[in-house]
This record gives structure tokens, C-alpha cells and sequence, in this order.
């Protein structure tokens, strides 16, 4: 058995850019981060395995507005989210990814159903969707994953063909 | 876009990453995340990878996958790789994010070549860090 263990979580790249983000703004991040750490390290610090402890450090984030990823997902030009998410696991390989989904919480845990439960690596949008409610998801309304930084930030960009990474000022990229 | 790669006790390394995507995407546009290979590896020969910047750089860098390759067959180590294609090749490029990793020791790194990161560690070695890098 080895003994060193340890964790490294992202919030992404960051929704307010420098000269943006105020001490009560600071704290909230930073309070989040540390919950999401917290948590999965005690995974670990428990005998749990590196890929329980990365589920779970992601659904803290992922519940968290603050971050683009479920519940904080940004925005589409169909007003609606659209969210991805992959898992691999490093001792035999295996892996699980979801794309272009939408009312699920937890995008993460879908895709370790997927590299759990299916045949398969790679689920995408309806059908994606249905191996999600065989497998017992729920789907949130549209109202779960409203923010109104995330609608600003939409509307700032509504009806042009521009799209906009959240640490990017750059709205003519074709890359954000 | 959120992530985390962790090392057990055993061994045994992961990666998990989750993004909503872009603001104002259409055509079902996808990022890095759900690419394995691109944002998002593990290999308990090397390392386990979660990456956040402009996806389609990430893809066409391949570049979680890519910080792998270049332990396992350049015998770099987990910094060197991951400085080499975050500084060096995704950068030359054009590509804008970084990423976090850990090898199966349990060394982590978190190299980024732009603003607004955010990010945390702990090992039990005794580090930990919860920064936003601006």
C-alpha cells in the first residue's frame, strides 16, 4: 500500500476577471473551493478510491452557482444549457463521457454511470438523456440552472454569432 | 469549467471534469471535458489530467492525453510535462487555460497560461492551497 494520497480540484477559468472580484465575491470562491477540496479528500483520507474522491469533489462544484458546470452552467444561444462531462479512471482504463445534455444535476455522476453501467464511453444529447432516467436521474426544470450573472453575461452576447469563454474579454474569437 | 484528479492510497489515479460550455454556443458545440484524451486522462503509469481553457485547442492539442505521452516516453517527470505543454506547445498555438494532475505518487501540479484561475490542493504530505490566480 502506498501512502502519499492527495487531491487538485478546478473551478475553471475565472467568471470575474481581474478588477471584478470584490472580498465578499472572494471568500464565496474560495469558501467553495474549500468545501469541494474538503470533501474529497476526506474520500481518500477514508480508504476511498481516487475516482470516488473526484466524483465527489465535482458535484460539490457542480451544485455550486459560482462555476460553469451544472447548476452555474452558462448559457446557449437557444437560452437553454447544454453541459458535458467525462471520467476516467487510471488503473484499468476505464472511462465515461456525456455531452450535450440538459436538466441533469449532476452531469459528473452520468458519466460513471456510463463507464460503470454501460458498454460504452461516449453518450451524447436524447439518447444520452434516457440511459440517464433508466438509470434513475431525475431532470431538474429549467429554473435549477438560472442565474442572472449567467443571463447578463447571455445577453451581452444574444443574436450575434460571437460566444464567450468565462475568462475571455475577447468576443470575436472564434475560440472565445 | 470544474475538475479534479486525485491519487489514492493505493495507487490508483483519476480525473473528473464537468463544464456547462460556452456562453452563446449552437451547434451543439463541445468542449474539452468530454473528450477523453483531450481534457480529461488517467493512467496509473503516468498521470491523471483535468483541463479548463478554449476547448477546441485543448482538442486539437489532445492534451491531456498529450502530458501522459510525454512522462511515459520521454520519461519526463509530472511539472516537466505538464509546464512543457501548457507553456510551451498549447501556448504556441494560441490555446488559453491550464490544467491540474497528479502522478501515482501523489506529486500534483497546476500549471495555466492565463487570468482567473481557480484552484486547490491537498495532499497528505501536508500541502494544501486554496488560491484564485489573477
Amino acid at each position: 500500500m502506498k501512502n502519499t494520497f492527495s487531491i487538485a480540484i478546478h473551478g475553471g477559468a475565472g467568471t470575474l476577471l481581474k478588477g471584478q472580484m470584490t472580498q465578499e465575491k472572494e471568500l464565496a470562491y474560495k469558501n467553495a473551493l474549500q468545501s469541494a477540496l474538503t470533501e474529497g479528500y476526506d474520500v481518500l483520507k477514508n480508504g476511498g478510491s481516487s475516482i470516488d474522491a473526484v466524483e465527489k469533489a465535482v458535484i460539490i462544484l457542480e451544485n455550486c452557482p459560482l462555476f460553469n458546470a451544472g447548476k452555474g452552467s452558462v448559457f446557449t444561444a437557444e437560452g437553454t444549457h447544454e453541459m458535458d462531462a467525462a471520467i476516467m479512471e487510471g488503473n484499468k482504463l476505464q472511462a465515461g463521457a456525456v455531452s450535450l445534455i440538459t436538466g441533469i444535476a449532476n452531469p459528473i455522476s452520468l458519466a460513471r454511470n456510463i463507464m460503470d453501467k454501460s458498454e460504452h464511453v461516449f453518450l451524447a444529447g436524447d439518447g444520452a438523456l434516457e440511459f440517464a432516467k433508466i438509470n434513475g436521474f431525475s431532470l431538474e426544470p429549467a429554473s435549477y440552472f438560472y442565474d442572472e450573472l449567467r443571463y447578463n453575461q447571455w445577453q451581452d452576447l444574444k443574436g450575434s454569432d460571437n460566444f464567450q469563454l468565462d475568462h475571455s474579454v475577447k468576443k470575436d474569437s472564434k475560440f472565445g | 469549467t470544474v475538475g479534479a484528479v486525485a491519487c489514492d492510497k493505493y495507487g490508483n489515479i483519476a480525473a473528473a471534469t464537468s463544464t456547462g460550455g460556452m456562453t452563446n454556443k449552437k451547434w451543439g458545440r463541445v468542449g474539452d471535458s468530454p473528450m477523453i484524451g483531450a481534457g480529461n486522462y488517467a493512467n496509473n503509469k503516468t498521470c491523471a489530467v483535468s483541463c479548463t481553457g478554449s476547448g477546441e485547442f485543448f482538442i486539437r492539442g489532445v492534451v491531456a492525453y498529450d502530458v501522459s505521452c510525454l512522462m511515459e516516453y520521454k520519461g519526463m517527470s509530472l511539472e516537466a510535462a505538464c509546464n512543457e505543454v501548457i507553456n510551451k506547445r498549447i501556448l504556441s498555438i494560441g490555446g488559453d487555460g491550464g490544467l491540474i494532475a497528479v502522478d501515482a505518487k501523489g506529486n500534483i501540479s497546476m500549471p495555466f497560461n492565463t487570468e482567473g484561475m481557480y484552484r486547490a490542493c491537498k495532499s497528505s504530505i501536508g500541502i494544501e492551497e486554496v488560491l484564485i490566480y489573477e
